[in-house]
C-alpha cells in the first residue's frame, strides 16, 4: 500500500541524505557510528531470509539496497579518507552493549517460533531497531545541535516509522487477521524515541 | 498466516 510505500522510501531516503553529507563536507562528525553499526546487524539479522522468502521483487531488492547502503556509511566512516579522521569516539560514548544485550535475551525469549534460529534473530532485529537510533540521539544531544543534513537524516528516519505505524493500522483494518504484536510493540517504542527530535526539529525549522 | 507469509514488510 501507499503509506507502507512511503515508509519505505523515506527510509531509502534517509540513508541516502547521510551519505550525500558525509561525501559532501567530508566529515562524519556528529553521527554516531555505533547506531550506523547497529543498523547494519539489523539488516543483516533480519534479511538472512533473503535466500529463501521470496515474497516479491521489491522485498529482495529492498533488502539487498538496505544491507549495502547501510555497509557502506560504515565503511566510509571507518576507513574514508579524510572522514575517518573527522569521527568523535568520545562523543559517540552510548554504552551500545546495553542495547544489544537485551535485545538478545529478548529475541531468544520472545519470537513467532521458539524452535527456529531464524526467527530469533529476525525478533532480535526487531528490538535492535527500535533502539539502534538511542546512541545517534545521544550524540546529538552531547554536541548541542545537530548540523542540518544531520537532523534531516533522523527526521527521516523518524518520518520512516510512522509511516510504518499508519500502514500497520490501515492493514490490521483492511487484511482480515492481520496481527503483529512483536512488530507493533516495538514499532510504537522506536516512535516514542522520537518524539523529543520531532519536537526539536520542528520547532527550530519554524524559526528558520 | 504463518511466520514466513508475515514477513512481507522491511
Amino acid at each position: 500500500n501507499a503509506i507502507r510505500l512511503a515508509g519505505d522510501m523515506s527510509h531509502m531516503a534517509s540513508f541516502f541524505v547521510l551519505l550525500f553529507k558525509i561525501n559532501k563536507s567530508k566529515s562524519v562528525a556528529g553521527i554516531s557510528l555505533k547506531t550506523q553499526e547497529l543498523y547494519v546487524l539489523v539488516f543483516c539479522t533480519r534479511y538472512v531470509d533473503i535466500f529463501w522468502n521470496h515474497l516479491s521483487l521489491y522485498n529482495s531488492l529492498m533488502k539487498v539496497i538496505f544491507i549495502a547502503l547501510s555497509v557502506m556509511i560504515v565503511y566510509v566512516m571507518r576507513r574514508g579518507v579524510p572522514q575517518r579522521s573527522t569521527y568523535n569516539p568520545e562523543l559517540d560514548s552510548f554504552p551500545h552493549h546495553w542495547l544489544v544485550l537485551p535485545c538478545v535475551l529478548l529475541g531468544v525469549a520472545i519470537n513467532q517460533d521458539p524452535t527456529s534460529p531464524f526467527e530469533m534473530a529476525w525478533a532480535f532485529s526487531i528490538y535492535l531497531e527500535a533502539v539502534a537510533i538511542m546512541p545517534q540521539l545521544h550524540m546529538v544531544q552531547k554536541h548541542g545541535e545537530a548540523e542540518n543534513l544531520t537532523s534531516h537524516y533522523i527526521f527521516l528516519l523518524g518520518l520512516y516509522r510512522v509511516f510504518y505505524l499508519v500502514n500497520w493500522v490501515y492493514r490490521y483494518m483492511t487484511e482480515d487477521g492481520y496481527w503483529q504484536a512483536i512488530v507493533w510493540v516495538s514499532g510504537a517504542v522506536q516512535a516514542v524515541l522520537y518524539l523529543d527530535f520531532f519536537y526539536n526539529y520542528v520547532k527550530s525549522k519554524q524559526k528558520d | 498466516k504463518n511466520a514466513a507469509e508475515k514477513k512481507d514488510e522491511l
